[in-house]
């Protein structure tokens, strides 16, 4: 305010030095408006940089003393739900997508490796191969950059990233967001997903109104939703090893290389594609949006192993909306929103042949994230 | 970008002779990983 009264004095000053002169300056802007507001925007930002700088540092002491950060929606997070982040994602996507001058791109990905600590070592080709930065995000590694643990008793991480949780799914089937507050599996895969305790709780806990109308449904599936019910639920006197539900989820940095590929050997059955919302996903993000991982645009793979069930979501966000499968590539994600207000149904496809789908081996590529 | 796994994996054995054949994570939250580490095992 202060800023502003004497900017506001020197202009009427200089604006009455000018009249006086009357002759020289004529119709000449303001000498000082320019200066001025690019000064006051440049305070503006840094004092908002510095108060974020701040913040981030109370939240990794905080993390530090081992103190466990709670839920807690933020007017950033409300703002947010008020953008168009559809559009922002699709924009960004078609930003990215421009094609560089051969000269430009070695310098363009340096730089985007630079802010995002990406290893330039592993990038299987020449920056100058790389028309775009889009191109650039959805880099292949150089052979043997990633060993994949030959154990067969080991499951592996299908992407590089930093783990969010990790940890067996007891009676609740839920997983914790940020303490204080945990979301369902059955939501983030799926009311129709053939997650075994829902299966057995299923058969079991059905009533009669709802039977018919299930009992096509479970027709078409239950050929292996039983197979799947975990025997935990289904004998409690089976000799057979006790299996449980585990869950991991992995978040994945800009920098990280951005292609799932599989944990296992397992059969891919189905595919489920939930269009969503686009907010971002780091940790600012689970800390202030509730049901994060639940209402965005994410696409499921459900399947069986040799332990049984296995799913795998990918979960999209507002720089990264894009999931291409190499399974499937007819699949597109991150497109105009249809129905502006109500959230679509999933849309699913079982691939062929039922019961056996698409075979993958542990470490195959199975899709990419991409902006846009 | 989050990926979200949800497998069923071997607990622990109903007979007390035989080896706990338990999953068991090998990472735990923070740690950073690459594809291709294994993040969990169990015996048969």
């Amino acid at each position: 305010f202060f800023f502003l009264r004497n900017l506001h004095s020197a202009t009427n000053q200089a604006r009455a030095s000018i009249n006086g002169s009357g002759s020289s300056s004529g119709s000449k802007g303001n000498p000082f408006l320019v200066p001025g507001a690019t000064v006051a925007t440049i305070f503006m930002l840094g004092a908002l940089h510095a108060r974020r700088m701040y913040s981030d540092k109370k939240i990794e002491e905080a993390r530090d003393s081992g103190i466990e950060l709670e839920l807690q929606p933020d007017v950033k997070a409300k703002f947010l739900m008020m953008l168009p982040l559809r559009f922002i994602s699709r924009f960004w996507g078609f930003l990215s997508s421009t094609e560089l001058p051969v000269w430009l791109r070695p310098y363009a990905h340096r730089a985007w490796a630079r802010a995002f600590h990406s290893n330039l070592e592993e990038v299987a080709l020449p920056l100058d191969q790389y028309a775009s930065v889009k191109d650039f995000f959805v880099r292949s590694l150089k052979e043997g950059c990633r060993p994949v643990d030959t154990d067969q008793h080991s499951l592996i991480s299908p992407v590089d990233g930093t783990i969010v949780r990790v940890g067996e799914l007891k009676e609740g089937v839920m997983i914790e967001q940020v303490k204080g507050f945990s979301y369902s599996v059955s939501s983030l895969l799926g009311a129709g997903s053939f997650l075994p305790l829902m299966a057995a709780k299923d058969i079991h806990q059905h009533d009669g109104s709802q039977q018919e109308n299930n009992i096509r449904d479970e027709s078409t599936k239950s050929w292996w939703r039983i197979s799947l019910a975990s025997p935990k639920l289904r004998e409690s006197s089976s000799s057979r090893p006790m299996k449980g539900l585990f869950y991991c989820v992995i978040y994945l940095r800009p920098g990280d290389y951005h292609r799932i590929h599989s944990p296992v050997d397992w059969n891919v059955l189905l595919r489920r594609h939930f269009s969503g919302r686009l907010y971002p996903v780091n940790e600012r993000a689970t800390r202030t949006i509730k049901n994060l991982y639940v209402e965005n645009e994410r696409v499921v793979l459900e399947g069986k192993w040799q332990e049984g069930y296995i799913a795998m979501a990918a979960v999209g966000a507002t720089n990264i909306g894009s999931i291409e499968l190499f399974i499937e590539p007819s699949l597109r994600t991150n497109q105009p929103r249809k129905k502006l207000l109500q959230s679509e149904a999933p849309e699913e496809r079982l691939y062929e042949p039922e019961g056996t789908g698409v075979l993958l081996k542990k470490g195959d590529q199975v899709g990419v994230f991409n902006m846009g | 970008s989050t990926v979200v796994l949800v497998f069923q994996a071997p607990a622990l054995k109903k007979h007390k002779d035989q080896l706990p054949s338990e999953f068991r994570f090998c990472v735990e939250k923070g740690d950073k990983v690459r594809m291709g580490e294994a993040i969990g095992r169990w015996h048969d």
